[in-house]
């Protein structure tokens, strides 16, 4: 009894969310039969619940684009720099668009991540329509005939409607631009707590969210929201941020997130 | 709401009269579910249903007629008072200069924050300076730089490493009279032992007045983690809990100020510089509970 206890108080701190932990131990226990173990049925159910589709689903035929959105500070514009750099050793050409026209520096801090990546910017001034910014991106990108084009986007609180229609803005701009995005990332920060259900959901709502870029778990959070985002919503966790550096890019493998709650 | 949630609780456990403890143990076990809801960390959940208990249990609590409400009461007066009760006030010393250390983990808001504390002292009529000492983030400096010059306030940002940023800061703010210093520096992971080793020789060189924690409000069980390994390494005097107009519930006020004892001195509203309140226990408590 205290084992499963135990077990329950691991996913809790791992920000899996009390009902949904609650839940998932109550479950493996109606299943579990003597002699089993209960952490690896634990681990078994984790697994099963963040499903298989974890890899970028691009097209390698015509521009693929790639929109990135998510809450203030979560990490989109360093993800931005690492996946870059990734699909550049993968022998494609990138393109990034300054979408984030608001923010104090956001253009200075891409230009230096796309020098890193060795990726083409595409930016405007500062307090440009971030929309005309990914028309112009699109635009530029099937002129130049590059494989990726990756939005930037200024972070912004779902809770702010506004923002939330500006950003359904530039994703009906980059689809009449001929750049309909192929991914739609929704950067979470692993620290994030019940909330980022919330965020998940608007931003979903909102622009189609079709993949999690889940960053920071090189610190000691866990990130357990992303097993109610794929339970809820359906999205699955495409990547994963494991540092500040170009390499600390990983693809999402659910047996070494489940091993991680777990300890 | 949370009466509404413990009056269900108590009816389903009806017993006449007089409260049964029984009920209370039903409402507590509901209380500490609403509780990590809100993203208040498992061990301060505990600790403060602890003091709950006790004072659920109490006479007057269990003769009450209305006994959720009384319960609700009781969480929500623990709750304030953890925080520290009252609004904590801010204060610099006359020293000239004044010196606030900003840290916290990446994307925390810090950058943020000390441009709206510059903004902030700069009305009541001091001179401050902005140190710009995070070397690493790209354009980081650019960031504090197009900051202070929003709002009339220098930056400086000289030398190779952040002590030596530090210190030519101090001697700077000497030579020009500026009676407040407000050194923003890298987010920094609290198991990067190497960059916290640095944020303590960054402390070393400035003997801050004030070592603030930026923590983000939609913080969830790390937040506790965070904040001991912060207090530990660099004993931070208080916080500013950024990135409050979201709808996170909070609960990360309340680990914070818990574990460390100190208390949140300001949040964050918004993205404008002046969007920076002081916080109230009080008001925190109600959002926690939802
Ligand atoms: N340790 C660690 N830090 C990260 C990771 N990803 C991003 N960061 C850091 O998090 C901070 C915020 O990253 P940004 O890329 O600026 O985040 P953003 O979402 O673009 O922020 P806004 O545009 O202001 O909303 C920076 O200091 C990054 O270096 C990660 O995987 N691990
Ligand atoms: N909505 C809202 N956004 C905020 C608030 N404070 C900061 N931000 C935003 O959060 C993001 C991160 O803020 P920064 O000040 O760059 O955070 P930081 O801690 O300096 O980040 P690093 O230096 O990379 O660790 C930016 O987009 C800010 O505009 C706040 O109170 N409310
Ligand atoms: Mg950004
Ligand atoms: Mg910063």
């Amino acid at each position: 009894d205290a084992e499963w206890a135990g077990l329950e108080e691991l996913l809790v701190r791992a920000d899996v969310g009390p009902a949904t932990a609650t839940r998932i131990v109550k479950e493996v226990r109606e299943r579990f039969a003597p002699g089993d173990d209960p952490r690896a049925l634990i681990a078994e159910e984790l697994v099963a619940i963040l499903g298989r589709d974890h890899g970028l689903e691009l097209p390698s035929d015509r521009l693929a684009v790639i929109l990135v959105v998510g809450v203030n500070g979560s990490g989109k514009t360093t993800t931005i720099g690492k996946l870059a750099a990734r699909l550049a050793a993968e022998g494609r050409t990138v393109s990034l668009a300054g979408g984030d026209t608001f923010r104090a520096a956001a253009s200075e801090q891409l230009e230096v991540w796309a020098a890193r990546a060795g990726a083409h910017l595409v930016a405007q001034e500062r307090g440009a329509d971030p929309a005309a910014v990914a028309f112009d991106a699109v635009t530029s990108a099937i002129a130049r005939g590059v494989d990726v084009l990756i939005v930037d986007t200024a972070g912004r609180l779902h809770t702010r409607t506004p923002l939330m229609d500006e950003l359904r803005k530039v994703r009906r701009v980059l689809e009449k631009a001929g750049g309909r995005p192929d991914e739609v990332l929704l950067v979470l920060d692993a620290t994030t707590g019940q909330n980022g259900i919330a965020q998940a959901a608007a931003f979903a709502e909102a622009v189609e969210v079709t993949g999690v870029a889940l960053t920071k778990l090189d610190g000691t959070a866990k990130g357990g929201i992303v097993l109610a985002v794929r339970e809820r919503l359906g999205v699955p966790v495409k990547l994963i941020g494991t540092g500040e550096g170009i390499g600390d890019l990983e693809t999402f493998d659910p047996h070494a997130f489940a091993e991680r709650i777990l300890g | 709401t949370l009466t509404g949630r413990l009056n269900a609780v108590f009816k389903k456990l009806r017993s006449r009269g007089k409260l049964h403890p029984k009920q209370v143990e039903a409402a507590l076990a509901d209380m500490r579910t609403a509780l990590l809801e809100a993203d208040v960390a498992v061990e301060v959940a505990e600790d403060l249903l602890e003091r709950v208990r006790t004072r659920a249990l109490s006479e007057e609590v269990m003769r009450s007629l209305t006994p959720a409400q009384q319960v609700v009461k009781v969480v929500r007066d623990e709750l304030t008072a953890t925080m520290g009760g009252t609004q904590a006030a801010f204060t610099l010393p006359s020293a000239r200069p004044a010196v606030v250390m900003v840290a916290g983990v990446q994307g925390s808001g810090k950058t943020t924050a000390c441009a709206k504390l510059a903004r902030m002292v700069k009305e009541k009529g001091k001179h401050p300076l902005l140190v710009a000492a995070d070397l690493q983030r790209p354009a980081a400096i650019e960031q504090l730089v197009t900051l202070g010059r929003e709002i009339g306030v220098p930056v400086v940002s000289d030398g190779r490493d952040p002590v030596k940023v530090a210190r030519s800061a101090l001697k700077q703010a000497g030579r020009e009279g500026l009676d407040v210093v407000i050194v923003d520096t890298a987010g920094r992971l609290h198991v990067d032992d190497e960059m916290m080793r640095e944020a303590r020789r960054v402390k070393e060189a400035l003997r801050p007045h004030h070592v603030l924690m930026a923590c983000d409000a939609m913080t969830g069980q790390d937040a506790v983690v965070q904040a001991r390994a912060f207090m530990r390494e660099v004993d931070t005097t208080g916080f500013v809990l950024t990135k409050i107009d979201g709808d996170a519930r909070g609960g990360a006020a309340l680990s914070i100020t818990a574990v460390t004892g100190r208390p949140v001195f300001f949040v964050g509203t918004g993205e404008k510089l002046s969007d920076l309140e002081p916080f109230y226990p009080d008001r925190m408590a109600s959002r926690i509970l939802g």
